[in-house]
């Protein structure tokens, strides 16, 4: 589930 | 001997007073880095940290580092690369909207050249390709870096003989 949710959270920056 | 911290050995290993790259150094923090539980973590950290470094010999000689972990480490330090977190650090440096105008162009190129040597070695980190795919879409990569004549990921960089 962490793995999860962390990869949820994972975005690339706003250009 | 006391065992160093990975932040100790990553201040040694891009000091900005070191006259050449201190492999012992360098070598040493991808060691350390394997052996902690939460070593690629936090040396991703470390790293992006010394890499905005607005002093270019330091930033270069954290960019070595990261190159020399890539080659050496394991999957759990290529994971931790290809993760947006750490790559939005490498973004911001080459980027004209953060750090981009204020960093040597020596900084920004090698950047440029490891994120496109790591989508030929490494495809299956895909975030890795999508934010080089976006640099491109920016303009920030115009063409493709030329790679150095040697394995564009495989083998080491070139390091002087001892002795």
């Amino acid at each position: 589930l962490g793995e999860e949710s962390e990869e949820r959270d994972d975005h690339l920056l706003p250009m | 001997m006391e065992p160093e911290s990975l932040e100790s050995r990553i201040n040694r290993a891009t000091n900005p007073l070191n006259k050449e790259l201190d492999w012992d150094s360098i070598d040493a923090f991808c060691e350390q880095l394997n052996k902690e539980l939460e070593g690629p973590p936090l040396a991703t950290r470390l790293l992006a940290h010394k890499i905005q470094s607005p002093q270019e010999w330091e930033a270069t000689q954290a960019l070595t580092v990261l190159e020399t972990c890539m080659k050496n480490c394991g999957k759990r330090f290529h994971d931790e690369v290809g993760k947006f977190r750490f790559l939005n650090e490498l973004i911001k440096v080459v980027s004209p909207k953060y750090l981009g105008t204020r960093t040597p162009d020596k900084v920004k190129d090698k950047i440029l050249e490891l994120l496109y040597s790591w989508t030929l070695g490494l495809p299956q980190e895909v975030k890795i390709a999508e934010a080089y795919q976006m640099l491109k879409k920016q303009g920030i990569v115009k063409i493709d870096p030329k790679l150095p004549d040697d394995s564009p990921f495989l083998a080491p960089p070139t390091r002087p003989k001892n002795g």
